[in-house]
């Protein structure tokens, strides 16, 4: 299928089965294209994916059903499909609704689609691109404003999903959490970042994770660590 | 430039394993 078919089918407000099906096709072929296929898809098909995405998540019937779920989760994989080259990220960047709606996507009660979301969230947070000099800003304050409308604490979905079973969940959100602490370039940034998390509950979780035999959660603990202790140094 | 793909796949790698954070 060509990436102007996707964009027509995806138009046309599949119903659910379908829609999975084309989003499960979807994402082989923005993975398996060569990038010009992507151009084709373009921002107008990444609009089409955000929009779909934001019905599910505003779904206010049934928001979590097994159908609304996957497909939420499809649309994200597609995304990160789409975004795994320049133009993709590039376009995701300008957008304004993408992060918010990634971020909105961290939800401990999905933990399989979380794991994808915290893992997108993150990498866009460390872009080294001179664009996007402040991504991780515009994250923190999504992950701030996600907080406020369903008013909860801004951390609480992420210290969520590490309190959950899952070590793929536990390590990915501490990836976030190292990420987020250590794009701020200004110390005092950092010790509130750390200390409000400590607040609301990461004090405890760190002493069970450090329980854990999990080498990729223990690689993110000493990350975490050892930019706390250069942190405590420097002030 | 710009016709590269794998970006998203080495930012999560360099995540992973705690390259990303290494001090400048």
């Amino acid at each position: 299928k060509s990436a102007l078919m996707y964009i027509h089918e995806l138009k046309c407000g599949l119903r659910e089965g379908q829609l999975l099906s084309c989003l499960e096709s979807l994402r082989v072929s923005l993975s398996n294209n060569p990038v010009s296929w992507v151009q084709s898809f373009g921002a107008e098909g990444m609009a089409l994916l955000l929009d779909i995405l934001k019905k599910l998540q505003d779904d206010k019937d049934d928001p979590y059903s097994a159908f609304g779920v996957k497909c939420q989760h499809e649309v994200i994989r597609c995304l990160k499909a789409f975004m795994n080259n320049m133009y993709g990220l590039t376009a995701m960047l300008m957008s304004d609704d993408g992060i918010p709606l990634l971020v909105r996507a961290i939800n401990p009660r999905v933990p399989h689609m979380m794991v994808d979301a915290v893992k997108l969230v993150s990498a866009i947070c460390i872009l080294d691109h001179s664009d996007n000099l402040h991504v991780s800003e515009r994250v923190l304050e999504a992950i701030t404003e996600h907080a406020e409308n369903e008013d909860i604490e801004r951390f609480q979905p992420l210290l969520s999903g590490m309190r959950k079973s899952g070590v793929t969940l536990k390590a990915c959100c501490m990836q976030l959490i190292n990420a987020l602490i250590t794009q701020g370039d200004e110390l005092d940034f950092r010790i509130h970042i750390r200390s409000e998390l400590m607040r609301q509950g990461l004090k405890d979780i760190l002493t069970e994770l450090r329980q854990v035999e999990n080498e990729e959660l223990k690689v993110q603990l000493s990350v975490f660590d050892e930019h706390s202790e250069d942190d405590s140094e420097e002030l | 430039e710009g016709d590269e793909t794998g970006i998203m796949d080495g930012l999560m790698e360099a995540l992973q394993s705690g390259a990303a954070f290494r001090r400048k």
